[in-house]
């Protein structure tokens, strides 16, 4: 069955799109079928895949507040047909106060995405959901929707202070709303080996999660920042750099892990 | 009379807190008198200042939904008496949907701040309100206190994405709620001279924004990232520092320039 993550975390910054882009990317390349929805309503997972960001094409707004299948929304990615993306636009600004007064606000992504799996033909291997830098409707339809949460953590000292935050968050959708959702995978990001404090607060990290930090950590390396201006995840852009391999290897050891 | 910004930027992590703090503490180690009011919930201009983001203790929260003055929340921070913080605490998190239904839910800060300057003997030079990576009610409530907005870009490459959602705001902001807000000030954050995104970001920023962009860009510098684990400014931690420097020069470049 589908394997479902919603990659958050509300600290800004932190690499959620670069994550959600890079694994999505990593394992499409080894043949599966992944599906990139974007929630953020900048919209920069949507660019990262060479997709342009239009206000007169339907997006996952629509399929949240509109009831458009999405089916009709989904598009491939520029770099490769099993690469598919739910796009995002501006209109999604507006939908943390429009989804308030619907009903089943929290469970619209969730039957969006039930209805688009039942329909399909063949499979679709994964699912990421890119989130916004906020504890919000979006981020709760997210956790609904998924049964797996994937954080990126900086390896920067802000890194913990939101974390207790999001855990609490995580428990309380879990007990009200999914009770299947889990914390399965957090990767480390960003991480500059010459600094003492990315080296404390990986370590850190480890000790507070021991299984669910994956072994890999994403280093900071230029290339990874360059990539999304062509429109490409670095897989594509420059598939032998430092930060193409970390993400082909945080891909494998999470297919291999699984849930 | 008191310079208040707001500053603002709906992409995570381009350095709202870290400018915030950095630039407040240029400031009031050049002997005026600065307040920093921290509007995230994550708390992280609290800590940055040295002070504990305890839950125990009043918070901005108190001033924003149950009306507690200003003076009686607002601490000094533990690197210069001069130097004051309004601290966040978690309770910050429950306010965007407290703010909604409550009386003059937008003004409710600016309420506070006006209160809070007239009842005080010493004048204050500089307020600085720094917000979350959103466009909600607290930064909503930042953009009707405040008459200035500063702008922090990283240089990178989804650094423009949200600009112009950002720019839309800010203008429906001025039209219905604060006609005296303006945008004037933009900081290029976390420049790195080694890469060519950076440049070119930078050059992209000047020109469209050749008045508001300050001459001085803040490099990325490691001694930057690391001052907030000892609860200092990088002014206080290492003022040699390249960023240290940087931040002097562009506090200065504000003072200069005046609104
Ligand atoms: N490993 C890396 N090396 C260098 N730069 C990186 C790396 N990962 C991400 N970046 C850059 O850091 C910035 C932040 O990353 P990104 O936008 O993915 O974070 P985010 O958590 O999605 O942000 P937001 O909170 O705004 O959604 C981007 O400019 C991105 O290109
Ligand atoms: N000039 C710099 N050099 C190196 N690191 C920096 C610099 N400025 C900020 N940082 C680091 O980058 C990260 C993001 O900065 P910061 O937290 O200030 O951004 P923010 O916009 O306030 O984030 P958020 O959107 O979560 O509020 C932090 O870990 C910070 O220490
Ligand atoms: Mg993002
Ligand atoms: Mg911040």
């Amino acid at each position: 069955s589908t394997r479902i993550f919603t990659v958050t975390n509300q600290k800004g910054g932190v690499g959620k799109t670069t994550s959600t882009v890079n694994l999505a990317a990593a394992l499409s390349k080894a043949g599966l079928a992944v599906l990139v929805i974007d929630l953020d309503p900048q919209g920069n997972a949507t660019t990262a895949l060479g997709i342009e960001n239009r206000n007169d094409r339907l997006s996952i707004y629509d399929a949240l507040v509109n009831d458009v299948p999405l089916d009709k929304i989904v598009v491939p990615s520029a770099e490769d047909a099993r690469l598919l993306s739910a796009p995002a636009n501006l209109d999604l600004a507006g939908a943390e106060i429009e989804l308030v007064s619907l009903p089943a606000r929290e469970h619209r992504l969730l039957r969006s995405i039930d209805a688009y799996l039942q329909a399909r033909d063949e499979p679709i291997d994964y699912i990421f959901i890119d989130c916004p830098p906020s504890l919000g409707l979006l981020t709760v339809n997210a956790f609904v929707a998924a049964r797996e949460v994937l954080i990126p953590i900086q390896c920067e000292y802000y890194a913990l202070e939101g974390l207790s935050q999001l855990l609490a968050n995580i428990d309380r959708i879990k007990q009200h709303l999914n009770p299947e959702l889990t914390l399965s995978t957090i990767l480390l990001t960003m991480y500059d080996s010459r600094t003492r404090l990315a080296s404390e607060v990986a370590a850190q990290v480890r000790e507070h999660f021991p299984t669910q930090t994956l072994t890999t950590a994403i280093p900071r390396a230029v290339r990874v920042s360059e990539a999304p201006s062509y429109g490409q995840s670095v897989i594509a852009y420059d598939p032998g750099s430092t930060g193409a391999l970390a993400y082909r290897e945080s891909a494998l050891e999470i297919a291999r892990k699984g849930n």
